[in-house]
Order: C-alpha cells, then sequence, then structure tokens
C-alpha cells in the first residue's frame, strides 16, 4: 500500500557521465598516485592501496568499471554524500577521477583492514563490543541527522586503524531522504543484515541501519550473522517470519547488552531506538578503550596471512 | 565454494538475480 509517488526520472548515461564530469578532479591520478596491492573485492569494484607521489601518504583507491555499474546514479550518490558527510567515524573522502571507462575514487586508508576480519578470528569481550558500536552509532546519529540512510551496515564496511579508530565506508548504496520523501522502499543492501521491513518490502526509515548494527553486534558475539548458512533467499524468508533472529548462549551475555540487542532488533520501527537514544544506553558505559582493539587487530592480521 | 561463501556477503540493489 506505498503511497503513490511520481517515479523518479532515470537518468541516461550521458547525463550520468556529465554529471560525473563536473563533480570529479581534472588530471591522471596515475601521475600523482603509485598503486600498490589489492586489498579487497565488492560487487561495485576493487579497491587497492597507493601512496600519493607528492606526500608520501597511503591512501586507498576504488576502482569501478562504470559500463559494468547496473545503477550508475548510486555512484554519483557516493560522492556527493561522502563529500559532503565529513565525520570522525565516516571514512574521508579525498577525490575522485574518471580514467577511461573507470572511475577511480580515492579514500584515507586503514591498515587495521576490516571489522569481518575480527570478528571471523579473534573473540571480542563485551567492552570491545561497545566500544565499536559507539563509534559506529556516532557515524549514524550524524548521517540520520543529515537526513542520510546508509542502508548496508555490516562488519565489511567497518574499517579499523591500528590505533583501534573505527570508520564507516562504502556510501554506494545510502539513500539521501527529504521530507517530501522520507521514506524508501526499494530492497537494498545485504540480505543476512536487511531489516524485516525491507525485506517485507514496506516503506523504509533511518532505523533499518540500527537493525543491521544489531546483525552486526551478533557478528562480534558469534563471528557470523544469523542464517549465513542459509542461502540468501531462504535467510530473507527467515528474516520475514523470525524477526528478531536467536542467539545462541544469549543467557551468557550480560543483561545490560541483551538490553542493548533487543533495542536495536524490535521488529517494530517505531519501539526501535534510533542512534541518538542508543547513545544514551548503559551498555555504551562498558566500553573499553579502543586501544583496546589493537591485539585483536594484529590477531587478525595473522590469521588472515596464514589462511 | 569459497567464491559462493563470498558472494553471499555481496550488497543487493532491487531483486537480485536468485529472487
Amino acid at each position: 500500500n506505498t503511497a503513490a509517488r511520481p517515479k523518479k526520472k532515470k537518468m541516461s548515461d550521458e547525463e550520468i557521465m556529465e554529471k560525473l564530469r563536473i563533480i570529479v578532479a581534472v588530471g591522471d591520478p596515475n601521475k600523482k598516485y603509485t598503486k600498490m596491492e589489492k586489498i579487497g573485492q565488492g560487487a561495485s569494484g576493487t579497491v587497492y592501496t597507493a601512496i600519493e607521489i607528492a606526500t608520501g601518504m597511503e591512501v586507498a583507491i576504488k576502482q569501478m568499471n562504470l559500463s559494468q555499474q547496473p545503477k550508475k546514479e548510486l555512484i554519483i550518490n557516493e560522492l556527493l554524500v561522502m563529500r559532503e558527510n565529513k565525520h570522525p567515524n565516516i571514512v574521508n573522502y579525498l577525490d575522485s577521477y574518471l580514467v577511461g571507462e573507470e572511475l577511480w575514487v580515492t579514500m584515507e586508508y586503514l591498515p587495521g583492514g576490516s571489522l569481518t576480519d575480527v570478528v571471523t578470528e579473534t573473540c571480542m569481550d563485551e567492552g570491545q563490543i561497545a566500544a565499536v558500536c559507539r563509534e559506529v552509532l556516532q557515524a549514524l546519529e550524524f548521517l540520520h541527522y543529515n537526513h542520510v540512510i546508509h542502508r548496508d551496515i555490516k562488519s565489511d564496511n567497518i574499517l579499523l586503524g591500528m590505533d583501534g579508530s573505527v570508520k564507516l565506508t562504502d556510501f554506494g548504496f545510502c539513500a539521501q531522504i527529504s521530507p517530501e520523501q522520507s521514506k524508501r522502499t526499494t530492497m537494498v543492501g545485504t540480505p543476512y543484515w536487511m531489516a524485516p521491513e525491507v525485506v517485507t518490502r514496506k516503506q523504509y526509515g533511518p532505523k533499518v541501519d540500527i537493525w543491521s548494527l544489531g546483525i552486526m553486534a551478533i557478528e562480534m558475539i558469534e563471528g557470523e550473522p544469523p542464517y549465513l548458512n542459509e542461502n540468501p533467499l531462504r535467510a530473507l524468508y527467515l528474516i520475514a517470519t523470525n524477526g528478531k533472529p536467536e542467539i545462541k548462549e544469549k543467557e551468557k551475555l550480560s543483561p545490560v547488552f541483551q538490553d542493548f540487542l533487543d533495542k536495536c532488533l524490535d521488529v517494530d520501527v517505531d519501539k526501535r531506538f534510533s542512534a541518538c537514544e542508543l547513545l544514551k544506553h548503559p551498555f555504551l558505559k562498558l566500553a573499553r578503550p579502543l586501544a583496546s582493539l589493537h591485539p585483536l587487530i594484529v590477531a587478525a592480521k595473522e590469521a588472515a596471512k596464514s589462511h | 565454494s569459497k567464491k559462493y561463501e563470498r558472494k553471499k556477503r555481496y550488497t543487493v540493489v532491487g531483486n537480485p538475480y536468485w529472487m
């Protein structure tokens, strides 16, 4: 029963290229950066490390082949959002370049790797989980205040510095909402982290990010999201029918942590806490210093190397 | 199967091919 809404006129490829040419920087990035090693591969592109020749600073470069992008307009969205929403818990966007058929986006590089390496290779305690949740919630409060929904919160999109700093990345699928259009319906995200209202194709808003944060908290407890052993379609079915997922050995968690999870993973969107409310939750008072993440990061990198 | 496992974590937009 989605309200009748005028369909957004789809931009043609030429219009998209025109817009990109306005946004991107002039010049050949090959002259400005020395590409080093490949560090990531995602649906939207490949990520490399690189050295900025002039300063010696290490950066990350995300390369996307425009002809392979099913939804090019999302790329423009990503560039604009990252450029206009600078925050200590958001990976800093530096510049972007058109290189033939490819778009290169240069960003701040965080050598600690992604949170996925840490959750799959090490064991986190509640103090460390609380610290990560607080940092991500700070980014979400900032984004939601600026009418941006990330829509793809998961450990893969959380990058870590060697000092334990925690930053959100990959705005390729975010949505900018407005008073006229404060809700969305398109199914966007990663199935296992999707909120029930997204899966059941209802109108959704910023609180989908809070649900995904709750699933990410389960990753930090169990090493992976619920239903990852199932295929994606079945996982969507289970999210739609089960609602709040079971947490193995939940009784081993502290009551305050259990309550924090309940506030993130409430199927009733109105009851589900916002980022602002969660930042006041007592669980975050258990947070240990970010430096306590350093041993986990080192251990995760060792384990990844040995694979 | 490692490739399949990695693809499970890919982001989807609209109706993915497997729906």
